[in-house]
């Protein structure tokens, strides 16, 4: 997380920390047996990474105490239509994990909602972003143990559309923004989600409840001006998540 | 009825001498011996005889015997001179047997050609009945009625008499014997008339075991007794009540015993008097009721049907509970209970007890709890409120679902569902906000 802050305990009670072979990425609890997060995290060149390298993290915001107390994985469920051998295409960018074992929710471990089937993605509607990525200080990336989260706005689709179409003058290989996506982020920069975020929640509040917005997946640099963080938008697919919940 | 004989017995037939109705032959010596079932008698009637006539048939002649009697001895023909023609009159034997016996001399005269006879027989039944009474002082065939059947006769006896066993001769009968219907009426020989002497009669009153016998004797009693001090002494004539298990009692004088209550469904009435004195009988009404079964009156927490004033043999009580009360004997429960008066004045069963039911622990609620709020032990009517660990959980269906305990035995809630409980997850509600007072 660029640009946020830490997460005081039992803040964001939904953040899980995902470790495969070594790699951070981040998940969030949406039912006591289900882990929603990225596909990309899951998936090692078209090949879905085996339960047994996944480690499953909840419950703290501290990485050092986090690691006594794994939750095991059952399986892996990528959506059907996500293909992105090359992390070039991150369109349904999204996967569930069932745990072996229910976990009992508490003060530290709840999970979030799904959002309504009607939810709107408003424009300047601000999300908060968390995980375990990396972060910056004095201009420096760094690795961080303790649970960050930011405060950022939606973007418009196509104020997004055009950051990556600026971005691919001076890049080569800029993945591509779908419908089932969405931006967030500030045109100045300085706050944004960054390496080791993905699969994270992008938490947005009903005035109520925390809903499960979107899920971190990729980005242009990380908290760059004039460059957004791009998000699964999870409004898409409540059907496949239903479905895989209910068939497993 | 008659036994009869293995074979058909021969009832008719006919006999004829030989070569007729060609001329017999010299020399003959020819026996025919007829025999009909005993009872009969045989009739034989000769349809045409022609055998050489002599004086005193000396020398062709037919002669008919029974057994060594010689009912008759022919020969002749019809209308001749000399020689003895039976005619057209049946002979009759007097019993059941009858022998023919036919002899010729050598020569027979050359002018008629004798050419024997025809007969034929058949058994005619013996009226037994209407024979004289035997002169050996044996008295008549039948002492009363005498009975003439086809073959044999029978003897009978008038009204309130009975056969002896030799079959001729009757006595007075007894009324007695065995009475086993529920209710009757019983009464000395010849009672009201003038009674016989030496009578030795039995009565036995056996109604089915259930049932008891109440004995109510008509005030017209009178069976001699002797006057002692102590009161009449049943010496000479008595009647006997024997009850099983109990004392014989006899019954003398002329007082009525009146109403005897048994409480047994067996009596035994011996009638004895001597051939001197006189007793001018009894007679009694005797009545039968069923035995009664005690009865406790009621099961706590049960109900007891059908209600009675009182409860004889064969009937039948059922038990149930009231709602949440189970039934249970010798310590186990059962799913209907019933009993039946049985013949011995006892209840088959013994009357069963109502315990209250028990639902069983509550089914513990995952991510939640049970709390009790009236009654224990998980009894009929106990109350019990599921409830989730808030503010993670939350109870499907609402708060304050409560469960209690109902007689099906299955805790179902205020809304009579019996679905057990669930705690959903509470989501996206932190017990904690990151807080944002700065701006």
């Amino acid at each position: 997380i660029i640009g946020g802050s830490e997460a005081p305990e039992n803040t964001i009670p939904w953040q899980v920390l995902l470790s495969i072979h070594g790699q951070r990425a981040g998940g969030m609890v949406i039912a006591d047996r289900w882990i929603m997060t990225a596909a990309h995290v899951l998936v090692n060149e078209n090949d879905k990474v085996p339960n047994e390298a996944v480690r499953v993290y909840t419950g703290l915001t501290k990485v050092d105490t986090l690691l006594r107390s794994p939750v095991y994985v059952s399986s892996i469920h990528v959506h059907p239509e996500y293909n992105n051998p090359n992390l070039m295409d991150f369109n349904n960018d999204i996967a569930l994990i069932k745990l072996q074992d229910a976990i009992t929710f508490k003060g530290s471990i709840m999970p979030i909602c799904l959002p309504a089937e009607d939810a709107t993605y408003t424009t300047g509607i601000m999300g908060m972003v968390s995980g375990f990525g990396l972060t910056e200080t004095d201009n420096r990336r760094i690795l961080t143990n303790k649970l960050k989260y930011v405060q950022l706005p939606v973007v418009e689709q196509e104020t997004c559309s055009d950051s990556i179409t600026l971005a691919r003058r001076t890049r080569d290989k800029v993945p591509g923004l779908s419908n089932n996506m969405f931006c967030a982020g500030f045109p100045e920069g300085g706050r944004d989600s960054c390496q080791g975020d993905s699969g994270g929640p992008f938490a947005l509040n009903d005035g109520s409840r925390f809903f499960a917005g979107g899920i971190v997946s990729w980005g242009v640099d990380c908290g760059q001006q004039g460059t957004y963080g791009v998000y699964t938008r999870v409004s898409n697919y409540l059907d496949w998540i239903n479905k895989t919940m209910q068939e497993n | 009825c008659i036994q009869l004989p293995d074979s058909e017995p021969v009832m008719l037939g006919e006999i004829q001498s030989p070569q007729y109705p060609q001329p017999y032959p010299p020399n003959l010596q020819r026996q025919w011996d007829i025999s009909v079932p005993e009872g009969y008698q045989i009739q034989l009637t000769f349809t045409h005889l022609d055998i050489e006539a002599s004086e005193g048939c000396h020398y062709d002649a037919l002669t008919v015997l029974y057994d060594d009697k010689v009912l008759g001895k022919f020969c002749g023909y019809e209308n001749s001179e000399v020689g003895h023609h039976p005619g057209t009159q049946p002979i009759l034997s007097p019993g059941s047997r009858l022998s023919l016996i036919f002899q010729t001399d050598e020569n027979n005269p050359e002018r008629h050609q004798n050419v024997g006879f025809s007969a034929q027989y058949q058994a005619i039944d013996i009226d037994e009945c209407s024979a004289p009474e035997p002169a050996d002082g044996s008295g008549p065939l039948c002492s009363h009625i005498c009975l003439n059947i086809l073959g044999s006769y029978l003897c009978a006896c008038h009204h309130g008499y009975q056969l002896r066993s030799d079959q001729r001769t009757c006595v007075l009968s007894c009324p007695g014997g065995i009475f086993d219907e529920p209710e009757g009426h019983l009464f000395s020989p010849g009672y009201p008339d003038t009674p016989p002497r030496a009578v030795s009669c039995q009565y036995v009153i056996s109604v089915d075991p259930g049932f008891v016998v109440n004995l109510n004797f008509t005030d017209n009693f009178h069976i001699e007794s002797v006057d002692t001090e102590e009161g009449p002494d049943c010496v000479y004539h008595w009647l006997q009540v024997t009850i099983p298990g109990k004392e014989p009692t006899k019954l003398c004088g002329r007082k009525s015993p009146g109403l005897i209550v048994t409480n047994s469904n067996t009596i035994t009435l011996d009638y004895h008097t001597d051939h001197i004195g006189l007793s001018n009988g009894w007679s009694l009404d005797y009545t039968t009721h069923r035995v009664m079964c005690p009865f406790s009156g009621s099961v706590a927490n049960g109900r007891v049907t059908p209600t009675l004033t009182k409860y004889l043999y064969r009937d039948y009580i059922y038990v149930r509970c009231d709602p949440g009360y189970k039934l249970m004997m010798d310590g186990q429960e059962i799913k209907s209970f019933s009993t039946m008066c049985q013949s011995n004045g006892q209840w088959h069963l013994p009357l069963p007890e109502c315990h209250i039911i028990d639902c069983g622990e509550p089914k513990p609620l995952l991510n939640g709890g049970v709390t009790f709020l009236s009654g224990s032990q998980n009894q009929y009517r106990s109350l019990v409120q599921y409830h989730c660990n808030e503010p993670f959980y939350s109870l499907f269906g609402g708060e304050n679902v409560t469960f209690a305990c109902e007689a099906d035995r299955k805790w179902r809630s205020n809304h009579d569902i019996v679905v057990h409980p669930t705690c959903l997850p509470v989501c996206g509600q932190p017990t904690k906000l990151i807080p944002a007072y700065q701006r």
